[in-house]
């Protein structure tokens, strides 16, 4: 039998969460303690630097988390979104899911539950995320995800505002605007994801 | 991004997902990670799926409900990850996917675009974690 099983996106460091979810099933917790162990080791280890604090910041510098958590017996799911604060984001889901009828908690509100919920407010930042923010600034902001803006985005720094006469030529064909999207996928130089 | 899925020797599965998103985002954007069917998503009487890429445009397309419900309908899980991805692509063809999806017998497969995507795999009797690399469709 190939039971239990595990499957995660990635590799490398990612297989600290593989093995950190089948270590926690062969112990016989369920797969929801399974999957939140898992996504608990690659948010401590940085994974990549895309999973957990000090990685990824806003145009702000700031780090923010989002996790989701599914529980495929009930189908019932906790998340949160733009987390602020707080490193535990898979464990601020599971709170959402354990102990609200909600799914989706977001923003300086969702940091608010988790203070409640017992979890600790501390920055996200480290000297590597706020390193990679200045040299974006240094390199005029470039990528960007802005659009229709002006200064021109894919040149220069904000603060940005809007030009009308761009959004009204967007907004009117919805057709045209998914198939030729003025999104990151765009832009060449647009090196971030997900 | 991390997407995961587990399925317990009981058949329950779980899904997860964790991620900081994009660099350089506007601040208060929020991508794929956290919206079920989008980020993960999972159903113990068909499979699970887990997704990562553009968060802004996979995010459109719900990728991992897409999946589980193709697996529902009598697809493969191969079939299945390459359907989500088809359908963004379909639209976007730049797009950077990468889809990883799961049945309830714990057969697995993956899909991805626009880079070497890679997942990575551990049943009962391994005694280590294995990598599966995934071409570009």
């Amino acid at each position: 039998s190939p039971l239990p099983l595990i499957v995660n996106t990635w590799s490398g460091p990612f297989t600290s969460a593989t093995d950190a979810a089948f270590l926690s099933l062969a112990n016989s917790s369920n797969a929801l303690d399974a999957v939140q162990a898992g996504c608990q080791a690659c948010q401590n280890n940085q994974c990549d630097h895309t999973v957990g604090f000090g990685g990824s910041p806003d145009e702000s510098c700031e780090t923010t988390l989002d996790a989701l958590i599914i529980d495929g017996e009930t189908l019932n799911a906790g998340a949160v979104a733009n987390l602020r604060r707080v490193k535990d984001a898979i464990g601020v889901a599971r709170h959402v899911l354990d102990y609200t009828q909600h799914t989706l908690l977001a923003g300086e509100q969702a940091t608010q539950f988790a203070l409640e919920n017992g979890f600790e407010e501390e920055s996200l930042s480290t000297k590597d995320s706020l390193k990679t923010c200045y040299g974006w600034r240094k390199n005029h902001c470039q990528p960007n995800y802005r659009l229709n803006v002006h200064p021109d985005p894919f040149s220069s720094c904000g603060p940005y505002s809007p030009l009308l006469s761009s959004i009204s030529s967007t907004t009117t064909s919805a057709t045209s605007s998914i198939s030729q999207p003025h999104s990151s996928s765009s832009n060449s130089q647009q090196s971030s994801h997900d | 991004t991390l997407s995961l899925i587990a399925l317990h020797p009981s058949s329950s599965m779980a899904a997860c997902t964790t991620t900081n998103g994009a660099s350089h985002k506007i601040p208060g954007r929020v991508g794929d990670g956290p919206i079920p069917g989008s980020g993960s998503y999972v159903d113990s009487t068909v499979g699970g799926c887990g997704a990562t890429g553009d968060g802004d445009i996979m995010m459109r397309f719900l990728p991992c409900y897409q999946a589980v419900e193709s697996l529902r309908r009598g697809l493969t899980p191969q079939q299945a990850a390459d359907d989500a991805v088809r359908r963004i692509l379909a639209r976007y063809p730049d797009a950077k996917t990468g889809v990883v999806v799961v049945d309830n017998r714990g057969e697995h497969a993956a899909a991805a675009s626009g880079w070497e995507f890679s997942y990575s795999y551990r049943s009962g009797g391994m005694e280590r974690t294995e990598v599966v690399r995934v071409k570009s469709l």
